[in-house]
């Protein structure tokens, strides 16, 4: 098992809509 | 294809790794896809933009955030793997909650402005994507019982829109494995932390404010009455998890169960968490992988993480090695890796760091560089690739992190 932490998510969005995740980068 | 494009570096400042003491974007304008969003600004809990009322009290040390990250790990990890769930199932029927229940929240930096109540009141409440259960600290609150926080508490005396969940109803059950008995006829919860952190206190409801033009009217929430240990500062948690007691739950009906979040790079600039904005699964930018679930945690989200690669080049990790799945968590802060790929990518990024001096190991992070003295530092690019091909490529900030290599690994073989 592995996590993703908050230092790797920072930047992206993550959208989540109970289907799928989203990873967008440089969203902030 | 998409790894072999990737680039092999990535160059940045080395002044880009300070946190900055200025708020960059005080107030920005938050993104706003259409009607049925609720945005919120979301900052760094200890930041120049965080709320003046949060931001005051010092941020933990690298030692203590690490050691406390750790905690929240094997929490997790116990709970996906089987173990923590039993330990849940055991502690309801004995009534009583083992001090491993739960998660360690110093980790928990994120953190968003709403009003609860009639008139609202402010509340800095901390954002995780792995609990389920928000709760603020309530009046009464002896200061033996309660920690100190900036905001005055939310007295539910005080809000004409305030009511305890009665006991017997469905609100009330609904707190499943969270009850803790009744008292007056009143709903009682409970959520205990690995660390021996814990809130207890009366389930109620009331009006949520999120924004100007976006409320949640009977806001189902806990109002703690006695809290202990690493809460220090804050007015209280939103729970984003994925059981219907969650934000994201309770507001299926508005909301369609969709929510979005940015986690900003440093302190000093600002992100945000919406609520709704449900998009199709070709919304332009998004890399798009299936969400998974834990039969034996239902909080957590859960995506497959398939490969990674290190400058441009897929590390040699057997597919096995990643098939108990990646739990995508707000709360943790470092990215913990199955061992064998832990390994693989500690091997491929050193050698792509011979340019600079290694440091001392900081707790957990055995892969460290002095990198005083430079001002641009050039990484091997970090990229994850998770099922149905979506990739994600790091930047510096998602690489290094305390002068380290910001991954770890997430137990040993065959635990």
């Amino acid at each position: 098992m592995a996590i993703l932490g908050n230092v790797q998510q920072r930047s992206f969005e993550v959208r989540i809509d109970g289907d799928s995740v989203g990873f967008r980068p440089g969203a902030c | 294809a998409r790894a072999a494009e990737a680039p092999r570096y990535v160059t940045v400042s080395a002044a880009s790794f300070k946190p900055g003491s200025t708020c960059r974007d005080p107030d920005p304008v938050a993104p706003r896809r259409n009607g049925t969003s609720a945005v919120l600004r979301l900052t760094h809990r200890h930041g120049p933009c965080a709320p003046a009322r949060a931001s005051s009290l010092a941020a933990p040390s690298v030692a203590d955030t690490l050691r406390a990250d750790q905690r929240r790990a094997e929490y997790i990890l116990r709970r996906v793997s089987g173990a923590g769930a039993q330990q849940l199932v055991g502690s309801k029927a004995a009534a009583t909650v083992p001090a491993s229940w739960g998660y360690d929240i110093g980790t928990l930096n994120y953190v968003v402005t709403a009003s609860l109540g009639t008139p609202g009141v402010a509340q800095t409440l901390e954002v995780d994507t792995g609990s389920d259960l928000s709760w603020v600290q309530c009046k009464p609150c002896a200061a033996s019982s309660c920690y100190s926080q900036k905001d005055p508490l939310f007295d539910p005396a005080r809000s004409s829109s305030y009511a305890a969940v009665p006991c017997g109803g469905s609100a009330c059950a609904g707190l499943g494995l969270y009850a803790s008995g009744c008292s007056a006829a009143q709903c009682g919860y409970v959520v205990s932390y690995g660390d021996g952190s814990n809130t207890r206190g009366v389930y109620g409801s009331d009006t949520l404010t999120l924004t100007a033009t976006d409320a949640v009217q009977g806001f189902l929430f806990g109002c703690g009455h006695a809290q202990s240990g690493l809460l220090t500062g804050i007015d209280g948690l939103l729970g984003l998890g994925r059981l219907p007691v969650s934000l994201v739950g309770q507001t299926a009906g508005a909301y369609g169960g969709a929510f979005s979040y940015c986690l900003p790079t440093k302190p000093s600039t600002t992100g945000y968490l919406t609520l709704g904005g449900a998009a199709s699964a070709a919304a332009p930018g998004f890399a798009t992988t299936q969400l998974l679930t834990s039969p034996g945690a239902p909080t957590y989200y859960i995506v497959m993480l398939t490969g990674i690669s290190v400058g441009g080049q897929a590390l040699s990790v057997p597919a096995s090695a990643f098939a108990g799945g990646t739990v995508v968590d707000t709360g943790t802060v470092v990215t913990r890796l199955p061992p064998a790929a832990y390994a693989a990518l500690r091997s491929a990024f050193r050698s792509g760091m011979t340019a600079y001096p290694s440091a001392a190991p900081n707790g957990i992070l055995d892969t460290c560089y002095d990198l005083s003295g430079y001002s641009t530092v050039t990484l091997p690019s970090v990229a994850l690739v998770l099922s149905s091909g979506a990739t994600l490529t790091l930047g510096a900030d998602g690489i290094l992190s305390f002068g380290c290599l910001a991954f770890a690994a997430s137990g040993s073989d065959g635990g």
